[in-house]
This record gives structure tokens, C-alpha cells and sequence, in this order.
């Protein structure tokens, strides 16, 4: 398993909630 | 005497001028025209009213209207700018402006630190950061105990809250994102730049005579 970021932002930021991309795709 | 309106105004109460929206904004008029394609298109997938509700906005982002999500809530509250409980055009645009790639790096900054600072007191607190971590947990399905969570969060207030005041304020907000630059990858969306080519239809929906501008 890849290793979890010790930065607590970086994990959140993964969130799908906060990728705005995918309003983009059709 | 004001009884005729255009159609693309009567069906969309929210939209503004797209050449006062480009002057407000990183967009050029043409993004600007574009960007209501998009619009239109999410703003008429549960009810064709012209505006964003939260539920198609979830739709957009998950494809899926049942999923509740703690962060897309709070983009969405953020999005309704008036607080109507739904995203119009304007809104959408200038809120949508802070993710372009020409946007400043300030307004990113001062925007993804609004964004975690869940509460509005104007600081980002740890047990805030332990709420979002575990949300982010619940929706991943990964798997932490509450003791690695709690490291986590030691060895990022350690880095970030520098007078250890157990809370993040703007300052040291901005100094940890100087530090940690990958943290504002979220705030930028290429789509933006190329959102002419992906929605090339606002040609033929156009309202200004000259869209070059």
C-alpha cells in the first residue's frame, strides 16, 4: 500500500468532493 | 417598457452580461460564453430553471445525486455567493474565476484557506482538520485509527501553526502553502484555459457581436 502523507491538507485534498475537473466532463 | 426580455434572460434570471462578467473576471468573453454551455447544461439536469441547486451540483461533480460529501457542500456554500441555496450564472462565474490558470496566486491562497476554515471564525482549528480528515477517510474507505490520525495532525500543526495557538490563522496559512505548494494543485483547473474548445457550441448561442474580444 502506498504510504499515507503525514500532511493532513495533502490528504484532504484528495477529496473527490473538492476535484472540480469533473464538472468539466460531459 | 421593460416586458420584452430576451430569451436566453427570461430563462436564465442570473445571467449577466458576459463582456461585464470577462471585465470582472480572468476570462475572456468567449470563456465567459462557453463557461454558460456548461452552466446550462448542469443547471437543467434535475430542473431546467436556470440555476444550480446543490443536488445538481453534486450530480456534476459525482454523477451520482444521492452522495452527500462534506467538502462538495462547502464548495457549493461557497459558490452561493447570495446564500439563496442555489448558484446562478454571475455566481458561478466569479466563483469559478479563483480555479483559472491566470488567477492570482493570492486569491487562490485566500480562497482554499476560506474553504477549510469550515466554521468562518477566521482560523483553521485542529479538531476543524481532524472533521475533515475523517470525512475524507469515510469517503475513501480508507482505513486509520484515530491514534495515526492524531500524529497526522500533530506533524502538520507542528509545520503550520507557528505561535502554536493549537489553530492555523491566514498568515501561517499562506506560509505553510509557500512550503507545501502542492496543496493549491486544487485550486487551479486547466479545463478553464480550454473551455472554449470543449464547449465550441457557445458560437452559435452568442450574444455579443464580437466575441474575439
Amino acid at each position: 500500500a502506498a504510504p499515507v502523507p503525514m500532511n493532513a491538507f495533502e490528504l484532504i485534498s484528495k477529496s473527490q468532493g473538492l476535484n472540480l475537473s469533473s464538472l468539466f466532463e460531459k | 417598457m421593460g416586458c420584452f426580455q430576451s430569451v436566453a434572460t427570461k430563462q436564465f434570471p442570473g445571467r449577466e452580461d458576459p463582456v461585464a462578467l470577462a471585465s470582472q473576471t480572468a476570462c475572456s468573453v468567449s470563456e465567459v460564453e462557453a463557461l454558460f454551455e456548461l452552466f446550462k447544461s448542469i443547471s437543467s439536469s434535475v430542473i431546467d430553471d436556470g440555476l444550480i441547486s446543490k443536488e445538481e451540483f453534486q450530480l456534476a461533480l459525482f454523477k451520482n445525486r444521492k452522495k452527500e460529501n462534506l467538502f462538495s457542500n462547502r464548495i457549493f456554500d461557497l459558490f452561493d455567493v447570495k446564500g439563496k441555496g442555489v448558484i446562478d450564472f454571475g455566481d458561478f462565474v466569479r466563483s469559478l474565476n479563483v480555479f483559472h490558470p491566470n488567477a492570482s496566486q493570492e486569491d487562490k491562497i485566500n480562497f482554499s484557506f476560506t474553504l477549510y476554515d469550515m466554521d468562518g471564525t477566521g482560523y483553521i482549528e485542529r479538531q476543524e482538520v481532524k472533521q475533515m480528515l475523517i470525512a475524507l477517510l469515510c469517503e475513501s474507505d480508507m482505513k486509520l485509527a484515530d491514534e495515526a490520525i492524531e500524529t497526522i495532525l500533530d506533524k502538520t500543526f507542528l509545520e503550520a501553526d507557528i505561535n502554536r495557538d493549537g489553530k492555523i490563522d491566514r498568515s501561517e496559512w499562506l506560509n505553510f502553502v509557500g512550503k507545501n505548494p502542492s496543496l493549491l494543485k486544487i485550486m487551479t483547473l486547466p479545463y478553464l484555459r480550454d473551455i472554449t474548445t470543449t464547449f465550441p457550441s457557445f458560437v452559435f448561442n452568442s450574444e455579443v457581436d464580437d466575441i474575439a474580444t
